[in-house]
C-alpha cells in the first residue's frame, strides 16, 4: 500500500 | 512525544507493575490468563525486533526491553514459580490462542506496508495486540468476584489504549502528513474490545462492589 508508517511509538 | 502518548505509556507500565505486585504479594495468579501473557510476549518480541537494527531514543529502548522482560517474568511466575504456579487454573484458561494468532498472521501477510520479514512480523504484532486481551477477558467472565488488582490491571491496560487514541488524534492535528492506517484501525478495535469491561468496572466501583462480569 502506501509508505511505511513511522515506528516511533511503542 | 505528546502528553497523551506519555500518559499512555506510563499507564501501560503501571498496569504491568500492578500485575507483578499482585502476583508477588499474594503469591497467587488466580484470575490471570497465561494465554494472554504469552500472546503479549509474542507481540513484544515480534514488534521490537527493531531493537537489533534501529534506535529511536533511550526512552523507547528502555520501554521495549521492559515490556519484553516483564511479560517474560509474569510467564515465568505462572509456569515455574513454586507457589504461584499452583494457583494457576488451566482448566478455566482454555482460550484457543491459535484461533487468534493464525488469522492475524494471514492478515499480516496480506495487508502490510512492505513484504519483508520484519515488516510482516511488525504488522502481525499490531494485529495480535488488538485481540491478545480476549483470553484474559474470557477468564474474568468465568471468575466470580474478580480480585481488585486483577480488575485494576485490565482497567489500566484499557486506559493505555484509550490514551493512545487521544495521542493519534493529537498527532493528526499537529503533524502534517502523519498517517498510519494499520495502527489506527487495529488500535480502535483493541480499545473497543474494552468497552464492555469498562462499563462493568466503573459500575462496580461506583456501587462499591466487587467486580464480576455477567456471562
Amino acid at each position: 500500500p502506501d509508505d511505511a508508517p513511522p515506528k516511533d511509538e511503542l | 512525544m505528546n502528553i497523551f502518548r506519555f500518559a499512555g505509556d506510563m499507564t501501560h507500565l503501571l498496569s504491568i507493575i500492578v500485575l507483578l505486585l499482585k502476583i508477588n504479594a499474594t503469591k497467587s495468579c488466580a484470575g490471570v490468563s497465561l494465554k494472554t501473557q504469552e500472546l503479549y510476549l509474542l507481540v513484544f518480541v515480534t514488534r521490537y525486533l527493531d531493537l537489533l537494527y534501529s534506535y529511536i531514543s533511550l526512552y523507547n529502548t528502555f520501554m521495549k526491553l521492559f515490556f519484553i522482560c516483564s511479560s517474560g517474568c509474569v510467564i515465568w511466575y505462572i509456569r515455574e514459580h513454586k507457589t504461584v504456579s499452583q494457583t494457576y487454573d488451566s482448566a478455566q484458561d482454555t482460550f484457543r490462542v491459535l484461533f487468534l494468532a493464525c488469522p492475524c498472521m494471514i492478515l499480516a501477510l496480506t495487508v502490510n506496508h512492505d513484504f519483508t520479514v520484519t515488516e510482516v512480523l511488525w504488522t502481525f504484532s499490531i494485529y495480535l495486540e488488538a485481540v491478545a486481551i480476549l483470553p484474559q477477558l474470557v477468564l474474568l467472565q468465568r471468575t466470580k468476584n474478580v480480585d481488585t488488582l486483577t480488575g485494576n490491571y485490565v482497567f489500566l491496560l484499557g486506559g493505555y489504549r484509550a490514551l493512545y487514541l487521544l495521542n493519534w488524534i493529537y498527532r493528526i492535528l499537529t503533524e502534517p502528513g502523519y498517517r498510519q492506517w494499520i495502527v489506527w484501525i487495529s488500535g480502535t478495535i483493541q480499545t473497543a474490545i474494552y468497552c464492555d469491561f469498562f462499563y462493568y468496572y466503573i459500575k462496580s466501583w461506583r456501587n462499591n462492589e466487587r467486580l464480576s462480569l455477567p456471562s
